[in-house]
């Protein structure tokens, strides 16, 4: 028995420290190479890089595919007996208000389309002496002037301005002047009005909110673009750790006019969340198998769609 | 999910929002 012992031992003690160094090796190799390399976030017209090496890891994270898995099993109709439970737990967790849905839970063939439930009539009163309401139910990120191509804000994520919203050459400006101008003048590029200024709006859509988007005002599109790419969580959490994630992440930006002027209307995915539906849109086909993630756009114009205030706009679905 | 709007508006524009509040649909963004 202790020949055979130490026999085994011995065995093990061969196989395993090389297996165990050869191990070392390679996360120290990989660990170096991402601390020195990172993962490209491109702020500012140059590279910059994610040296953090948690957070260049979970930017390699496969969450698209996790993603499109997450709906796929979330789109499997459910017994119809099982509806009310599964929804209501859902509810408990996520602190849904199911008091406002229109239809009886057990309506939902599926957790797809209780997450993007329709609400009872009248159960978001739109404001009539406003000009701009709020598009979506929602945690205020960030609100305010927006002075600086490159948008820092106090609690929130950082973005460049020209990456979120692509090329200046479709909005005002040509290809030579693109090259010259100065960061700031982008932002002045895109107002009707010198004398006026560009607001933003960031709203945190959570997972027991209602997740359907309505037109914040009277305005008219010019066209949609839909930058492919990443899935990342934008958590407030998550958000301060990832500059620039809102620039990485897929979304589909409207851009058009309405009465004091620019208006952009951008829809960002995240992780189980990357399907965006806009109902003008036929066309938009996001979180695509096929879709690589690079940092072109397609562009679609929509003739100018006219959209009323407090006008059903999209919705984000799970996938 | 995130909808970030980006709109021109005059100087003067004030929102009557506060950082991390809770917002509905339809609900003002201004105290106009």
């Amino acid at each position: 028995v202790s020949a055979r012992f130490v026999r085994n031992t011995s065995r093990w003690w061969r196989l395993g420290v090389p297996t165990g160094v050869g191990f070392s090796l390679l996360a120290a190799t990989q660990w170096n190479y991402l601390h020195k390399h990172g993962y490209p976030v491109d702020v500012d017209d140059r590279p910059e890089l994610l040296n953090d090496v948690i957070a260049t890891c979970y930017c390699c994270l496969p969450l698209r595919t996790t993603s499109r898995i997450w709906g796929w099993l979330t789109s499997i109709e459910l017994p119809v007996g099982l509806r009310p439970t599964l929804y209501g737990f859902y509810a408990n967790i996520f602190h849904a208000d199911l008091d406002e849905v229109e239809l009886d839970l057990s309506a939902f063939p599926n957790l797809v389309e209780f997450f993007v439930r329709k609400l009872k009539q009248n159960a978001r009163p739109i404001a009539q002496n406003a000009n701009m309401t709020s598009p979506a139910d929602g945690k205020v990120l960030y609100f305010g002037p927006v002075t600086s191509c490159r948008v820092e804000q106090v609690k929130g994520a950082t973005y460049d301005l020209r990456q979120f919203l692509g090329d200046p050459n479709g909005f005002t400006l040509n290809q030579i002047a693109k090259e010259t101008m100065q960061k700031d003048d982008y932002v002045n590029s895109l107002l009707k009005n010198p004398d006026n200024r560009l607001y933003q709006l960031i709203v945190y859509l959570a997972p027991g909110d209602y997740h359907r988007f309505h037109s914040p005002t009277d305005w008219n599109i010019k066209f949609r673009r839909h930058f492919p790419g990443k899935l990342l969580s934008v958590n407030p959490k998550v958000l301060k750790y990832l500059p620039n994630l809102f620039s990485l992440n897929e979304r589909v930006v409207y851009v058009g006019e309405w009465a004091g002027g620019f208006m952009a209307y951008a829809a960002v995915g995240a992780t189980n969340v990357g399907s965006i539906r806009v109902y003008c849109d036929r066309e938009l086909a996001t979180n695509t198998v096929h879709w690589p993630e690079t940092v072109h756009w397609k562009e679609a114009c929509l003739g100018c769609a006219r959209v009323a205030k407090g006008e059903l706009f999209g919705e984000f679905r799970l996938g | 999910s995130t909808i970030v709007l980006l709109f021109e508006a005059p100087r003067d524009f004030q929102f009557c929002l506060q950082i991390g509040q809770t917002i509905k649909v339809g609900q003002a963004l201004s105290a106009l």
